[in-house]
């Protein structure tokens, strides 16, 4: 049986996880990920290829606090995940519902950020490079590690090929 | 996290973990 994911949890113990990405734009809170930059600079890190420079393009930096702009990042960044895990992994995700964006954009609602760090996590774990993501997990503190490893245990529960 | 404690056998549990997720086949289907 996979552990009752405890969401705001699950999104600070995987905020200190995205720091580990040491990406350009600031992540050293929860409020910082809600426009979804910070995100799309992670998924660049884990696939460059996929999430190129086009694709990241479409992903404003500057939306301040727009609360319009930054839900419409965040359906790209969405997308992104979706597409990846299909074209890329090979990989459908059932029974896990997209996070709300609206609800991150709008209130910035820790669970549902939780619940889109988790699909991030998912992608790095599979991807080419997964050894390197895998070993940094392996580094972090064991509380840290053991939340990151029921978020993914989730996924895999929901996951076909 | 309250509820998890550092201890030898949850260390063995994480480890076991990553490292099976670490040799699981993965990966683009082409």
């Amino acid at each position: 049986n996979v552990a009752t994911v405890d969401r705001v949890e699950l999104c600070e113990s995987l905020l200190t996880w995205i720091q580990t990405f040491n990406v350009d734009s600031p992540c050293q809170t929860v409020e910082d990920l809600t426009n979804g930059v910070v995100m799309a600079q992670v998924l660049q890190k884990i696939d460059p290829s996929f999430f190129d420079e086009n694709w990241m393009s479409k992903v404003k930096t500057e939306v301040g606090d727009n609360w319009r702009l930054k839900v419409s990042n965040l359906k790209k960044v969405i997308k992104g995940i979706l597409d990846y895990n299909h074209q890329v992994l090979g990989q459908q995700i059932n029974d896990f519902a997209i996070p709300d964006v609206n609800l991150i954009g709008e209130i910035s609602d820790a669970a549902e950020l939780g619940r889109m760090l988790q699909l991030i996590l998912s992608c790095a774990v599979n991807c080419e490079q997964k050894h390197e993501y895998i070993q940094t997990i392996m580094g972090m503190e064991e509380s840290v590690q053991h939340v990151v490893m029921t978020a993914i245990q989730e996924l895999m529960s929901k996951e076909t090929p | 996290n309250p509820q998890f404690r550092s201890t030898a056998a949850n260390e063995g549990v994480l480890a076991n973990f990553f490292n099976s997720l670490l040799s699981k086949k993965t990966g683009s289907p082409g």
